[in-house]
């Protein structure tokens, strides 16, 4: 999971 | 980055400048539903409220900027400039009936329970739902303009090619986003219909029109 990484999609 | 996320991108970013050229040169938005357009625009506000927090790339912000300035230039030619074209008697579509639940599950189902966490996810819920006023007023009146087909044709492409890059980025990056994936998977499936519809009549020169 991503949690807490920035969100680098559109 | 990989090719599934950089075609997804322009795939996407297609879209959104055929449906603007094609508003622009008719100086029509006729077969449009100005109701997709608003969610749109509500989707790309609520997800890139990232840019005032933090920065990915300079090729993350220009895109970002770009899907927001369409948007709103999209709702501006519908409701503004080319209004009287506007057919709002078919684009009946009661978003109430999406935007609400959406925003509920984004509450309750979510990374996070902060206010940009819950935008975010309130966006990605509400654009696998957002092109629903738009097939619905397709199913209405029972046909589609071709460069319209072509427009809805990228827009489902772009998530379909997305689908691809998750599966590249959990093979190779060991990342994942489940909210993103079940809502990509949603949004793509929404599609299908459309996608044997523009492949069986659209690519064979033919225009959309459903059977009455």
């Amino acid at each position: 999971d991503n949690n807490g990484k920035p969100k680098d999609e559109l | 980055m990989n090719i599934f996320r950089l075609t997804g991108d322009l795939s996407h970013l297609a879209a959104i400048i055929i449906l603007l050229l094609k508003i622009w040169k008719s100086r029509s938005c006729a077969g449009i539903s100005g109701k997709s357009q608003i969610l749109f625009a509500l989707v790309f506000t609520t997800r890139y409220l990232d840019l005032f927090t933090s920065f990915i790339s300079l090729y993350n912000t220009c895109m970002k900027l770009i899907y927001i300035g369409c948007a709103y230039a999209t709702v501006y030619l519908i409701y503004a400039k080319f209004r009287a074209t506007y057919d709002g008697n078919h684009d009946s579509f009661r978003v109430e009936f999406l935007v609400v639940p959406v925003g509920g599950l984004s509450v309750l189902i979510n990374h996070d329970f902060s206010p940009l966490e819950i935008l975010w996810t309130f966006s990605i819920y509400l654009e696998s739902v957002a092109i629903l006023p738009q097939l619905f007023m397709i199913s209405k009146t029972g046909e589609a303009e071709t460069i319209t087909t072509h427009y809805l044709f990228c827009l489902g492409l772009y998530r379909a090619l997305y689908l691809f890059n998750w599966i590249w980025r959990f093979y190779f990056e060991g990342f994942f986003d489940m909210i993103a994936i079940v809502a990509g998977v949603v949004q793509t499936v929404l599609y299908c219909d459309f996608f044997y519809l523009y492949v069986t009549k659209v690519l064979k020169g033919k225009k959309l029109s459903l059977p009455a």
